[in-house]
């Protein structure tokens, strides 16, 4: 259970950056 | 307010203290009291010992679980941030538990960014192509005019 | 129902609960190794007293008597260290937002806000690509504009060329000069007529 707290919580912090990364590269992609 | 590395500090040595306290040399010699009796001095230098011996451990062991989880660093941002939060008086956001809600407000001010861009483009796009819309129009006139010119003048000639 | 402090855990990258339940065993195995000790210390100083009655039975006992003792206010003394650090030190006031999700304060955007901005943006694309072929569009009918007004141009030009060169040669108003040469050839035509019936 503190495994699955830590890795959830792990995620949370910084999945939503990886994803950001690759949505700001598609909208720049889609820029140029 | 201390900060929360000093209250941690406070809170770790007050626990030794009463420790070392509730196990005092009287309830020491107490249970060993076969042994007191026959080596008073032994005793109390096996208790001071043991104690010091504990306290020393159990501050290394504290020491160590601030290194590895890098604790000092972390009560202090931690203190900043609640710091910065103190005129917050509401509760604040918590993550819902569903991942695609929770990520979709860190996209949003990309994409309102987004938005803004695309919302400038096309505005030039749509100047550039009025300017451009404006000299097709000139130019269908300019080439009625000379077919105009060039029917009057083949009129003339026949 | 347990709380799994897992905005703390997003924080500080564990859960406070491990956190004190690796403090907790910790201080524990050194009480039980350091009871250990003390007892192995007093046998070995028994063993070297000659005749001594103090059996190793007997200081167990008084090491599990002193132990439990120890433990029970160990414990007592543990638990209320972990409560005050859980509420004091690792814990995350409710009001208190971390910063990688200051983000959710500044934009609480709903299902619906989120799909109507990304309709928007669906749509401002749609509308920027039917610009961009209406401006090649436009720039394509230009190219052919300069194409025609140039044949145009040329076809003018012949006729400006057709009149001058009616003007080089002394006949300013084609029409006139037209009519009059027609009736020239008209007369030369009575003429040659009139010529021949004599010459016959």
């Amino acid at each position: 259970f503190d495994e699955l707290i830590v890795e959830t919580t792990t995620k949370r912090k910084q999945w939503p950056k990886k994803i950001l990364m690759y949505a700001i590269q598609t909208m720049k992609a889609e820029q140029e | 307010a201390p900060g929360r590395v000093q209250v941690f500090a406070t809170v770790v040595d007050t626990f030794l203290e009463k420790l070392v306290a509730a196990g005092s040399y009287q309830r020491f010699a107490n249970c060993y009291r076969g042994f007191y009796k026959l080596q008073p001095e032994m005793t109390r230098s096996i208790y001071d010992q043991f104690i010091s011996q504990l306290q020393a451990s159990i501050k290394e062991e504290i020491q160590e679980v601030k290194d590895e989880g890098n604790l000092e660093m972390l009560f202090n941002s931690l203190d900043k941030i609640v710091e910065e939060a103190k005129n917050r008086e509401e509760p604040a956001w918590r993550p819902s538990g569903i991942p695609e809600e929770d990520v979709r407000s860190a996209m949003v001010p990309y994409l309102l960014k987004h938005r803004s861009y695309l919302r400038k483009v096309l505005k030039e796009k749509e100047e550039e192509n009025k300017k451009v819309a404006e000299s097709v129009l000139a130019g269908r006139e300019r080439i009625a005019e000379l077919q105009r010119l060039i029917q009057a003048r083949k009129h003339a000639w026949q | 129902s347990v709380n799994p402090m897992a905005y703390e855990a997003q924080f500080f990258g564990f859960t406070p609960q491990t956190c004190m339940l690796r403090v907790y065993t910790a201080f524990q195995d050194y009480l039980f190794d350091m009871m250990l000790v003390v007892e192995s210390v007093i046998l070995k100083k028994l063993g070297g007293i000659p005749g001594c009655e103090l059996s190793p039975f007997r200081i167990r006992k008084s090491t599990e008597k002193f132990l439990l003792f120890m433990k029970e206010h160990f414990d007592k003394l543990f638990s209320k260290m972990e409560a005050v650090l859980l509420q004091l030190v690792l814990n995350i006031p409710e009001n208190v937002l971390l910063p990688e999700d200051e983000v959710h304060e500044q934009y609480p955007y709903s299902k619906e806000q989120l799909q109507a901005l990304q309709d928007e943006i669906h749509q401002l694309q749609q509308q920027y690509r039917a610009e961009a072929s209406a401006g090649q569009a436009l720039r394509a009918e230009l190219e052919e504009q300069k194409a025609a007004q140039a044949e145009l141009e040329k076809i003018l030009q012949w006729f400006d060329g057709l009149e001058n060169i009616c003007r080089e040669h002394g006949t300013g108003d084609f029409k006139e000069s037209f009519a009059f040469l027609t009736q020239n050839s008209k007369k030369l035509q009575d003429v040659l007529k009139d010529v021949e019936e004599k010459s016959k």
